[in-house]
């Protein structure tokens, strides 16, 4: 965690013009200033082999991890949605920015994964996990 | 490893875990799944694994979907499947000259609060062998304090796999563990009820046989009920 804030310290100064630059005003410039940094799914990719756990899980091999990651700044990437009450949230957060923060880059749709792996020397389970695997993100 | 964002599309690796480390991410795992800690490794090449890798696979490819009807509607239904092998070894039915005809399992680890979809025994039959036999699943009960038989179902036997609905005892199992006292195969011509014949006899795979992949199992198809338990 704390590397993370490092290294996102550091990395302050890669904003783009349009972020340094926006107006605090909600009916200001809305100019898109999308960049990498914005609300977006990230990959992170969970291997079973490489850890050793297949002797016990027999399936999947690993799996995408999704996770969301990034700033709610609007517009947002034409592939986000947002709820209503973020759009609102972003708007007081501009004419308070102290008060209220911005919305959170959150799931949106998750779907299922199923497991198959050993309960014991004798016995298997393929159990279905619902709501584990991110498939979309965006701002709420 | 503990990976970072490397601020533009993807994650790098910051530094590797440590043992112990690597140890609290197995348990968060295993509690996630809801393990009390990290099974043991499975004799290879077993029949039940086998088969529900089959159902995995059908599952991310449905066009592929070469099972019947009804097993369609159970895999699609549930939530999670289970598969036993038996373990005669373990328990005594007390019914005389059983060998290679008695069949029980261990049922204790169903998960609790999940509806119970269906129940199938399935056992093998070598192709080549005796096709105009009948063969009985029974279930062993108490009556009285006597153990005593319960006709579950009836298959003509056509080689490969046989499938025996065994959702009735299998029910009564999770519900009352000590009613478990496993089932009981009579094979024998349909003209000839009273001769029985052992299954070995006909090509019936047994527990004890030498190819793991062709050995009797259990399998059972839940439904979730929705509620989690807490970690």
């Amino acid at each position: 965690s704390r590397k993370t804030r490092e290294t996102r310290r550091r990395k302050k100064p890669e904003t783009t013009p349009a972020e340094t630059n926006f107006s605090p005003h909600p009916f200001g410039d809305a100019s898109p200033h999308w960049s990498s940094r914005s609300c977006q799914i990230q990959t992170l990719y969970v291997s079973f082999r490489d850890l050793e756990w297949h002797d016990w899980i027999i399936a999947p091999n690993g799996y995408d991890a999704f996770y969301c990651s990034g700033e709610c700044n609007f517009p947002l990437n034409a592939h986000m949605n947002a709820t209503n009450h973020a759009i609102v949230q972003t708007l007081v957060h501009l004419m308070s920015p102290s008060l209220v923060p911005k919305p959170c880059c959150a799931p949106t749709k998750l779907s299922p994964i199923s497991v198959l792996y050993f309960l014991d020397e004798s016995n298997v389970i393929l159990k279905k996990y619902k709501n584990m695997v991110v498939k979309s993100c965006g701002c709420h | 490893g503990l990976y970072v964002d490397n601020g533009v599309d993807r994650t790098v690796m910051a530094r590797s875990l440590s043992r112990s480390e690597r140890q609290e991410v197995e348990h968060e795992i295993l509690n996630l799944l809801g393990l009390p800690s990290r099974p043991a490794r499975a004799p290879p090449n077993s029949a039940a694994p086998q088969f529900l890798l089959d159902v995995y696979k059908s599952l991310l490819d449905e066009s592929n979907f070469n099972i019947s009807g009804r097993e369609q509607y159970a895999i699609h239904e549930s939530d999670v499947i289970m598969s036993f092998t038996s373990r005669s070894d373990f328990h005594q039915s007390g019914v005389r000259h059983e060998r290679g005809r008695h069949l029980w399992f261990d049922v204790s680890e169903v998960p609790a609060g999940e509806a119970i979809v269906g129940a199938e025994l399935r056992l093998y039959q070598n192709p080549g062998l005796h096709k105009n036999v009948v063969i009985q699943v029974y279930e062993l009960v108490v009556d009285n304090g006597e153990k005593a038989l319960r006709l579950v179902d009836t298959a003509a036997a056509t080689g490969g796999w046989l499938v025996f609905n065994v959702t009735g005892p299998f029910t009564s199992w999770v519900a009352f563990p000590d009613s478990n006292q496993g089932l009981y195969l009579s094979v024998h011509f349909p003209d000839k009820p009273g001769h029985e014949l052992h299954p070995e006899d006909v090509g019936i795979a047994s527990v004890k046989g030498s190819d793991a992949s062709k050995q009797p199992f259990l399998v059972a198809f839940f439904k979730s009920s929705g509620h989690r338990t807490s970690r």
